[in-house]
């Protein structure tokens, strides 16, 4: 996948880092100090469609389907999250018990076109 | 075949103004984990824990089990620590109480696991035995009952570990677990460690949300 840099308007992966202190949660949430939520934005012009695909011919066979039907502006590529991670949470409930979780797929890893 | 006067879609361009934007994320970060969490609000604790204990008991916690299943074919789960407060005390017996919030539980829980961890104080070269009695809710009405209990044998100071069997399970599973322990013989009552905030008694349980009649496919 590809991090947004510059101005590129082209689907890639913005970081985005949240301090826990910054919004007054580091009383409770023992563990991380903070939450990257990441985002996908950006642009998934029609030729790029399946890009980055988990196997690089998976973009040459979408691209060939685009070419064969003409399917030009038919339907639409979104920019989406390919790779997420969980999130290890360490934190305290309302009666101060002492509670550790992984929440699946919180984090934004990479980004590509659907 | 790009339309005349139509811009060039991947070319330079306004790419998204984090700062202006800022507010709105941080409240999009805070509703993401508060919803994955099944809480409606951020907890407002109500007895604040020492480091002390914070540190002794996260050390104490179990690693995840041998047999733990692949990634993928686990669904959330949580481990619970939760810190002893002393109920009805005597000379001969103290109280424990442990509350399990209903956040983690709104939609039942299943209790994988469940272990008493407790700190014993013995003068040198003595032993002590220890009944540790386990209450439920009886089904008729709001008294507590025995539901089962446990003679320990302690040889020597230091942490100690009960592993704690269904009726126990189902208590936390219902939000609130009692235990009692009754110690037999001389030795003073208070060679379990109470007061001491880094040798508070605690139970661990890991726990997984959702209905407990789970159909295991084989």
């Amino acid at each position: 996948g590809i991090d947004c840099q510059g101005g590129s308007r082209m689907c890639c992966r913005q970081e985005f880092f949240v301090d826990f202190r910054e919004i007054g949660w580091q009383d409770w949430i023992i563990q991380p100090e903070g939450y990257a939520m990441n985002f996908c934005t950006g642009q998934c012009p029609l030729h790029v469609a399946g890009i980055p695909g988990i196997a690089a011919s998976f973009h040459t066979a979408v691209f060939n389907l685009l070419k064969a039907n003409t399917a030009a502006g038919a339907g639409g590529s979104c920019c989406v999250p390919t790779v997420q991670r969980p999130l290890s949470l360490l934190y305290y409930d309302r009666n101060s018990n002492i509670v550790k979780t992984d929440i699946p797929d919180m984090v934004v890893e990479a980004c590509g076109c659907s | 075949t790009l339309r005349p006067g139509s811009q060039c879609p991947v070319c330079g361009g306004p790419a998204v103004d984090l700062e202006s934007h800022r507010e709105l994320l941080l409240d999009l970060a805070k509703r993401n984990i508060l919803d994955k969490l099944h809480l409606s609000q951020r907890p407002t604790l109500s007895r604040p824990v020492p480091r002390a204990a914070l540190r002794t008991a996260l050390q104490r916690l179990c690693g995840p089990p041998q047999w733990a299943l692949p990634e993928e074919y686990r669904s959330q789960e949580y481990d619970i620590i939760s810190f002893a407060e002393t109920g009805f005390s005597s000379i001969n017996q103290t109280r424990l109480n442990f509350h399990f919030s209903s956040d983690e539980t709104a939609g039942g829980m299943e209790i994988r696991q469940a272990s008493f961890m407790f700190f014993v104080q013995l003068p040198p070269n003595s032993t002590w035995s220890i009944n540790v009695r386990v209450f439920a809710l009886s089904p008729h009405d709001t008294n507590l009952t025995i539901a089962s209990q446990h003679l320990l044998e302690v040889g020597v100071s230091g942490w100690h570990q009960l592993t704690l069997g269904p009726e126990a399970q189902a208590a936390c599973s219902q939000g609130h677990l009692t235990l009692e322990l009754v110690p037999e013989g001389q030795v003073a009552q208070s060679s379990v460690i109470m007061s001491d905030t880094a040798h508070r008694p605690f139970v661990a349980a890991r726990v997984r949300p959702g209905s407990k009649h789970r159909v295991r496919r084989r």
